[in-house]
């Protein structure tokens, strides 16, 4: 996956850090400090859907080149900027009941963006 | 949400511009938080647990039962722990309750729990192991019930683990866990002593499937 950097208009990986000091739930959650959400965003192009490191899969590379084929290349083809790789968030937090709970929430952290 | 004849926001577009939309950002944040915790708004602490508590229950929950599951089966996993409230006392029996969220109750499947507790021996014990016994109480409503016991011999003063059986784990399950512990000598009444000893139960459950079918 690429790194958003400023300026960057192919799809990328933007990082984005929830601290939650900063929107007051440090009370309740004991760890971790925040959540490293992040998210994709950026273009992609039907000729760069099937690209290595960018296309989501093998199978979504074919796709995309039936799409390429079906649309006749036109740029609304539906190839979209989408997590390729996420990771679970592990919290430790209070209930309603003040008992704490660690859980480990599957698929809230992107780790890598490509098109589908 | 895709509008008529509209992509995702994702898609096609240049980069999103983080300053302009960081509030919405983090209202997606939370919002996908609370959602994913089944909540509807972040919980108001009632009864906020010491520091010293918290500390000493923390080093003393064991790490995830890895064996318990395969990979494929594992679904949204927690482990709680519950702090006691105790009830009624006298010089050798304590009353010890534990509470769980509406949220828990029903929603989660409690696969397996352990009492935790300090047990501080009188000074003049001899090498004699007291013997403390764990009563697990009926459904609210019917504390004279006795769901199940387990035995437990302490021969030092300090922390002690006891698993609970299914009688205990169902309980947890309802959302109300009652204790009762009756120690031979003095040793029951000194659970009560000191803050960062609080006893509590350490539970290890898995969220119910939506679509989750029992076969008999």
């Amino acid at each position: 996956g690429i790194e958003c950097q400023s300026g960057s208009r192919m799809c990328c990986r933007q990082e984005f850090f929830v601290d939650f000091r900063e929107i007051g739930w440090h009370d309740w959650i004991i760890q971790p400090e925040g959540y490293a959400m992040n998210f994709c965003t950026g273009q992609c192009p039907l000729h760069v859907a099937g690209m290595p490191g960018l296309a989501a899969s093998f199978h979504t590379a074919v796709l995309s080149l039936l799409k390429a084929n079906t649309a006749g290349g036109t740029a609304a083809g539906g190839s979209c900027c989408v997590p390729t790789a996420r990771r679970p968030l592990s919290l430790l937090y209070y209930d309603r009941d003040s008992n704490i709970v660690k859980t480990d929430i599957p698929d809230m952290v992107v780790e890598a963006c490509g098109c589908s | 949400t895709p509008r008529a004849a509209r992509p995702c926001p994702a898609c096609g577009g240049p980069a999103l511009d983080l300053e302009n939309h960081r509030e919405l950002l983090l209202e997606l944040a939370k919002r996908s938080i609370l959602d994913k915790l089944h909540l509807r708004q972040r919980p108001t602490l009632s009864r906020p647990v010491p520091r010293a508590a918290l500390r000493t229950a923390l080093q003393r929950l064991p790490g995830p039962p890895q064996w318990l599951l395969g990979e494929a089966d594992r679904g949204q996993e927690y482990e709680i722990i519950s702090f006691a409230d105790t009830g009624l006392s006298d010089i050798n029996q304590t009353r010890l309750d534990f509470h769980f969220s509406e949220r828990t109750a029903g929603g989660v499947e409690v696969r397996q729990a352990s009492l935790v507790f300090f047990a501080q021996l009188p000074p003049n014990t001899t090498q004699t192991p007291t013997t403390v016994k764990v009563l697990v109480l009926g459904p609210r409503g019917t504390n004279l019930t006795l769901a199940s016991q387990h035995l437990l011999k302490v021969r030092a003063s300090g922390w002690h683990q006891l698993p609970l059986g299914p009688a205990a784990q169902a309980a947890c399950s309802q959302g109300h866990l009652a204790l009762e512990l009756v120690a031979e000598s003095q040793v029951a009444q000194s659970l009560l002593g000191g803050a960062s000893r609080r006893p509590f139960v350490a539970a290890q459950v898995r969220a119910r499937g939506k679509h989750r079918v029992r076969r008999r």
